[in-house]
C-alpha cells in the first residue's frame, strides 16, 4: 500500500527548469505514480517535473532544486517532485539515507572528500549508488552517530557532523497545531500516507479543502486539535497515529494580554479566559483535569496554551463559542453561551450618510471583519493617508473614515499584511440612494484601448 | 458567447486554475491588471497559487510553444466594493504589449455610456452550439438606457449596471465568459464599459443583456493599483 510518491515533496504550479537538456529522461503519457516510481528506481533520477497540461509529460531530473545551478519557476501546467533525501535537512534514524549537502562537521571541520585518501586513508569509494559526493556528511556504515565525514585536519580522523534527527528538528508547543516540520512517520515507526491519497485510508482531510492546515505530502500534522501531530499509517490495518515529535522545552510564548478576554469573548471565543464556569442552561461544569463524570482528551498539560483551567468554559477544539463537559453524566458537553460577544465583535449598528466623508463613528473592522490599522503607525501597511497628510479627516486610533471621498464609503488600511484596505463594515444610512452619476461633457482618454483591426479582404 | 463569432479582442484574457482549465474571462486595464468579477472565485482570499492568465492567442487550449501566448501567475486578489462584483487580479509580471496582447482603457469616472453605442463582448465560454467553442468569440451589440432595459427587468436593473440590447436570434455572454469585457468604442479607442456577470439564462433571445457599470468603480480601481 506504500505509493512511491512518499519518497518526494510535491511543489504545486512550480517547474525546475533543467540547465542541462540533455540531462532529462522524458517520459511522455505515464502516470504520476507510474513516474514516481521510475525515477525511484533510477540511479540518476533526484527530482521529476509532472506536467500534466497538455499532455502528460513525466521529466526526471538528476538534480534537486536547492542546488546553485537549479531554477525552480512557476509553472500552472506543472508540479515539481524532489526526492525528500536530497532536500532533508534532518535525518530519521541514523541517516544512512541523508544526502545533504553538510560538509562540515559538529566541531567546525571541513570533511575530507570522499575520492581522496589525504589526510585519512580509507575504504570507501564513490560510487553511483552509495552517494558518497564530494565532501558531504553521510553515513555508509550504518554509524549510530549519524551521518559523519573523515576532517580535512589530520589530527581528527573523522567526526559526526550532528545533523538533528527531524522528529527534533522542529518542536512543538500545545498540542502542535503549527507543526510544520517533516517528520513522516508515527510513534511506531510507520510510514505516514499522503493526505492528497485516499489509499489504504479513506479520509476527509484532503489538502485543497484545508489550505490552512498544510496538509503537505505525507507529513505528520494535526488538523483536528488532536494532542499531538499525527497521519494515516500506509498500514492497512492501522488508520491513524500519533508522531513522535519532540515538545519544545520552553513554555509557549504567551500571547500579550490584549489578546484574552475576560468578560465576553471573541470570534468563537479561543481567547476566552474569563472564569465562568456553568453551561447556558446553569449546569456546573466539569474541571479539565478530571476524567470524571466525563473521559476526555483535553487535559491541561497537553493542551497547555488552551487555557484550560479549573472547570472553566474554553474552546480548545475550534467549537463555535467556549463551552465545557458538563458535571452531569448523562449530558457530556454544552456551550456557555452566557457569556457575551464583545462589543466591537458585534457588527455595527451604525451606518453613514452621502459617501461618509463625514463619518465619526467608531467601527473598526472591514467588512470581512479584519481589524483597521491604525491610521498613525506604518506597520503592516505603509499609510500614505495618515493624519499628516489628511488633518481635517478625523482619522483617529483605527476608526473607519473616508479621506479621500471614496464614493464607495468609510474604509482603513487592515492589519492583514495581504490586504492594504478594505471598505468597512458599514452600511449607508437608509433611504439614501448610491450619489447621482453625472455625465461628463467631454470625453477625454489618457491611455488608449487599440487594436489593430485588420481588413476583411486582407484577411481573406 | 452564444450567437458570437471567432474574433480578436487583445486585452481579454482567459483565467485558468491550477489544472491549466480554463474558468473565466478578464481584462488587462494595464500592464499588471486584470480585473474580472467576484462570482468567478470563492472567496476574495483564495490562494492563488497555481492561477494564472493567459493572453495573446484566440485559442482556448493554444499549443504549447506557441510564441505569442503569454501565460502570467496571478499574484493577488482584491475584491471591489461590495456591490460591484469585481475583483482586480495583479499579475506576477507585466503583461508584454504587442499586436496580440493590449490594455483597455478605463472609462471617465461616473461616465454613462451614450444609448447606441456599438460594443462587444468578447470570451472563450459556452456557445450553446451557436459556435466553435475552441476559440475566442465575439459578439456586437449597442448600448441601452437603464431606463428602456428596466422596462424588460421590472426596475431590477440598478445605477451600477447597464444594459445592451436584445437579439431575436439571442446574442449573449454564457458560462466561463464571466469577468470578461463589454468594449465600447469611442473614435478610435476601445473602453471597458461593462464587465460581463452571470444571468439566468444565455443569450435567450429578446432578452438585454446586463453588465456591471465600470465607470461607476474607476476610482477604486484607480485606488487599487495607486496603493
Amino acid at each position: 500500500h506504500r505509493s512511491a510518491l512518499n519518497d518526494f515533496q510535491r511543489s504545486e504550479g512550480r517547474e525546475l527548469v533543467p540547465w542541462k537538456a540533455d540531462r532529462v529522461n522524458i517520459l511522455p503519457g505515464i502516470s504520476l505514480e507510474e513516474c514516481a516510481k521510475r525515477c525511484s528506481e533510477s540511479l540518476d533520477c533526484r527530482a521529476f517535473n509532472y506536467v500534466f497540461r497538455p499532455s502528460l509529460i513525466c521529466k526526471h531530473l538528476p538534480w534537486v532544486g536547492n542546488t546553485e545551478i537549479a531554477e525552480v519557476k512557476r509553472n500552472v501546467n506543472c508540479d515539481l517532485y524532489e526526492m525528500k533525501v536530497y532536500i532533508r535537512k534532518c535525518i530519521i534514524g541514523n541517516g544512512e539515507d541523508y544526502r545533504g549537502h553538510v560538509s562540515k562537521t559538529k566541531t567546525g571541520r571541513t570533511c575530507q572528500q570522499w575520492w581522496s585518501k589525504f589526510p585519512h586513508d580509507h575504504k570507501y569509494t564513490p560510487s553511483s549508488t552509495n552517494g558518497l559526493e564530494l565532501n558531504y556528511c553521510r553515513n555508509p556504515d550504518g554509524d549510530n552517530i549519524g551521518p559523519w565525514c573523515y576532517t580535512t585536519d589530520p589530527e581528527r580522523r573523522y567526526e559526526s557532523c550532528n545533523i538533528p534527527q527531524c522528529k527534533d528538528e522542529v518542536c512543538i508547543t500545545c498540542n502542535g497545531e503549527d507543526y510544520r516540520g517533516q517528520v513522516d512517520r508515527t510513534v511506531s515507526g510507520k510510514e505516514c500516507q499522503r493526505w492528497d491519497q485516499q489509499n489504504p485510508h479513506q479520509h476527509i482531510y484532503q489538502p485543497e479543502k484545508y489550505p490552512d492546515k498544510s496538509l503537505d505530502d505525507n507529513y505528520c500534522r494535526n488538523p483536528d486539535a488532536s494532542p499531538m501531530p499525527w497521519c494515516y499509517t500506509t498500514d492497512p490495518d492501522v488508520e491513524r497515529e500519533s508522531c513522535d515529535i519532540r515538545k519544545c522545552s520552553e513554555a509557549p510564548k504567551r500571547r500579550s494580554r490584549s489578546g484574552y478576554t475576560t468578560n465576553c469573548f471573541r470570534g468563537r471565543g479561543e481567547d476566552y479566559r474569563g472564569k465562568v464556569n456553568e453551561t447556558t442552561s446553569g449546569i456546573p461544569c466539569q474541571r479539565w483535569d478530571a476524567q470524571a463524570p466525563h473521559e476526555h482528551p483535553f487535559y491541561p498539560h497537553i493542551y497547555e496554551c488552551k487555557g484550560l483551567e479549573e472547570n472553566y468554559c474554553r474552546n480548545p477544539d475550534g467549537s463555535e463559542a467556549p463551552w465545557c463537559f458538563t458535571s452531569r453524566a448523562q449530558m457530556r458537553t454544552a456551550l456557555c453561551l452566557q457569556i457575551k460577544r464583545c462589543a466591537d465583535d458585534i457588527e455595527a449598528e451604525d451606518c453613514y450618510n452621502g459617501n461618509g466623508k463625514n463619518y465619526r463613528g467608531a467601527v473598526r473592522k472591514t467588512r470581512k471583519g479584519i481589524l483597521c490599522q491604525n491610521w498613525s503607525v506604518n506597520t503592516p501597511h505603509k499609510t500614505k493617508i495618515n493624519p499628516r497628510t489628511h488633518p481635517e479627516a478625523n482619522l483617529t486610533e483605527n476608526y473607519c473614515r473616508n479621506p479621500d471621498g471614496d464614493l464607495h464609503g468609510p474604509w482603513c488600511y487592515t492589519t492583514d499584511p495581504k490586504t492594504e484596505f478594505d471598505y468597512c463594515a458599514i452600511k449607508q444610512c437608509a433611504g439614501e440612494g448610491p450619489p447621482i452619476i453625472m455625465p461628463p461633457e467631454g470625453v477625454v482618454f489618457d491611455e488608449c484601448g487599440k487594436r489593430d483591426d485588420r481588413k476583411l479582404k486582407k484577411l481573406r | 458567447i452564444v450567437g458570437g463569432t471567432p474574433g480578436n479582442s487583445p486585452w481579454t484574457v482567459s483565467l485558468r486554475d491550477r489544472k491549466g482549465k480554463h474558468f473565466c474571462g478578464g481584462s488587462l486595464v494595464n500592464s499588471k491588471w486584470v480585473i474580472s468579477t467576484k462570482q468567478c472565485f470563492s472567496s476574495c482570499y483564495v490562494d492563488l497559487t497555481g492561477y494564472a492568465a493567459v493572453m495573446g492567442t484566440v485559442y482556448r487550449e493554444p499549443k504549447e510553444g506557441e510564441p505569442s501566448t503569454q501565460s502570467i501567475a496571478l499574484n493577488k486578489i482584491v475584491c471591489g466594493p461590495s456591490e460591484s462584483h469585481l475583483v482586480l487580479l495583479q499579475l506576477e509580471t507585466p503583461a508584454e504589449f504587442n499586436d496580440r496582447v493590449a490594455q483597455i482603457c478605463l472609462p471617465p469616472e461616473r461616465y454613462i455610456v451614450p444609448e447606441g453605442t456599438s460594443c462587444e463582448i468578447a470570451g472563450w465560454g459556452e456557445t450553446k452550439g451557436t459556435g466553435d467553442e475552441t476559440v475566442l468569440n465575439v459578439a456586437q451589440m449597442q448600448v441601452q438606457s437603464n431606463s428602456e432595459c428596466n422596462k424588460y427587468f421590472k426596475g431590477r436593473v440598478k445605477q451600477n449596471e447597464m444594459c445592451t440590447t436584445s437579439f431575436f436570434g439571442g446574442v449573449g455572454a454564457c458560462e466561463k465568459d464571466y469577468g470578461g469585457p463589454l468594449a465600447c468604442q469611442n473614435s478610435d479607442c476601445w473602453v471597458l464599459e461593462g464587465v460581463i456577470i452571470p444571468m439566468r439564462r444565455c443569450g435567450h433571445p429578446g432578452q438585454p443583456n446586463i453588465f456591471i457599470r465600470v465607470s461607476m468603480y474607476v476610482d477604486w480601481i484607480k485606488k487599487v493599483m495607486e496603493m
